[in-house]
């Protein structure tokens, strides 16, 4: 099975979707063979590669009820080297489901156990809250990358994601590795912004990644669009920061 | 009891929290007398208004379980006219508890049932998910304000979100108004923002509110500083805007 990575945070609005998407885009580009996964219920992810009529057709919630093999649900070659498991509103009924049977953690785990190695890459976009799914993302991931809007509620909510992160591992028997921290959507005109990551960067040193995403307004235009900015325009700065992020991933990963 | 307002969009990071903090402090200037209650486990609501330590003490958690009675879990005069329900991490166990029972929806509405009419306004901000706290919240409201940010991911949400809203009030027997949208984190000089504000108003045009937040740098470092920004600078953009809310709420709410 490829290299796992949920992307996850708590704090909503911090570039997660955003963040998966580019990613899952800039390893593509760089010719590895990537999966995208959505388990947000809202399924901005799917959305924002551009798929929008999915009534009928099988997604990421009849795989994780066993419904369905992962072979059905996955859409092939959405871009070069690049396929998707998309979401559905319905995975909003794992959660509400859990008040029948304890247990269920693990649903996207043994999903993801069907896959034979064809993957070089598996990136899982999870949803704003500690919950089932999150946690399936969790369990499913051999590493966590958080991204982080530098703004004050997003790193005060972080101390505490981290220590529920350790609750976690403990309960779920299942060591995850911090991948790294991501600074998102920065601006580097705005004092608060440059404040809060030297604030960062002395508190949390060896977690923040070197890779910093700026604000750049061609990649909430490029999700309307429904493709990932580095298919759009490869000379953005956001769509050239993402691919940055990609690079310093393959490097850490080889470690 | 006050005319109790649901500040809730399932969309993460579009204002919840930045809109319940200066709407309550603008209805209390407003010399209203003001409840804030948080029931995000995050806590920002609480931590905005400056409150840190909190360990020992009671929080709306303890007033959920019947541990302690509404007068207990007051924080009176944060301000002048502005009384607080903290939150705290541990109302995340209210989720995990319904495991055990089903039920507990109005478990906020039966809290907020011990006041005796001593507030003119009842804000509460809730999480950015569709969980057990959220519908407390909005089954405890006599109407749900939503914050909207122009970008597409928060507006392609909307729709679904009005929808499920939709499904609540015939689930809960309840019937809760739509105050209203409020377009938030406002820059006029973004093309994709103004797009969005006018496809919003022709789509929604009467549930969007007059009064538009724009983006408002001074509102991420009130928060910083624990004080809503209209105690910290009267005359700042953000400031008023959240004061011309009120009085636009204020008129609403006499018809
Ligand atoms: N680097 C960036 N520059 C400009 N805009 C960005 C950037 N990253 C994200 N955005 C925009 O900010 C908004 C929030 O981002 P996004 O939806 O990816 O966050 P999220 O953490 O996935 O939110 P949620 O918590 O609701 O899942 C979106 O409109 C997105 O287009
Ligand atoms: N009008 C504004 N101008 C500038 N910054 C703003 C404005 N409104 C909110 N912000 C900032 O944007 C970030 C997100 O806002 P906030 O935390 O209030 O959103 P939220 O919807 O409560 O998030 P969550 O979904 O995590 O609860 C915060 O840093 C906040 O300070
Ligand atoms: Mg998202
Ligand atoms: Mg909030």
């Amino acid at each position: 099975m490829g290299y796992t990575i949920c992307i996850g945070n708590q704090k909503g609005g911090v570039g997660k979707t955003t963040t998966a998407i580019n990613l899952a885009a800039a390893f593509a580009v760089a010719e590895k063979k990537t999966l995208l996964i959505d388990i947000d219920p809202q399924s901005h992810a799917t959305i924002g590669m551009g798929i929008r009529k999915l009534s009928g057709k099988k997604t990421l919630y009849n795989g994780l009820t066993g419904e369905a093999g992962i072979n059905e649900i996955i859409l092939q070659d959405m871009l070069p080297s690049l396929d998707m498991i998309p979401a559905h509103i319905n995975l909003v009924a794992i959660e509400a489901n859990r008040v029948r049977q304890t247990g269920g953690e693990t649903l996207l785990s043994n999903l993801l156990s069907q896959l034979h190695g064809q993957y070089d890459y598996i990136i899982i976009d999870s949803p704003p809250s500690i919950n089932l799914l999150t946690i399936n993302a969790i369990t499913a991931a051999d590493s966590l990358l958080i991204p982080l809007q530098c703004e004050f509620f997003a790193v005060e909510g972080l101390t505490r994601f981290l220590k529920v992160f350790e609750v976690f591992e403990k309960f779920l028997n299942h060591h995850i590795k911090i991948l790294g921290i991501l600074i998102t959507m920065f601006c580097s005109n705005e004092n608060i912004n440059r404040m809060i990551a030297e604030d960062i960067k002395n508190r949390l040193g060896d977690w923040v990644l070197k890779t910093i995403i700026p604000r750049d307004i061609h990649l909430q235009e490029a999700a309307l669009h429904g493709r990932p900015l580095l298919f759009r325009d490869i000379k953005s700065i956001g769509a050239q920061s993402y691919f940055d992020l990609a690079k310093e991933l393959i490097s850490l990963a080889d470690h």
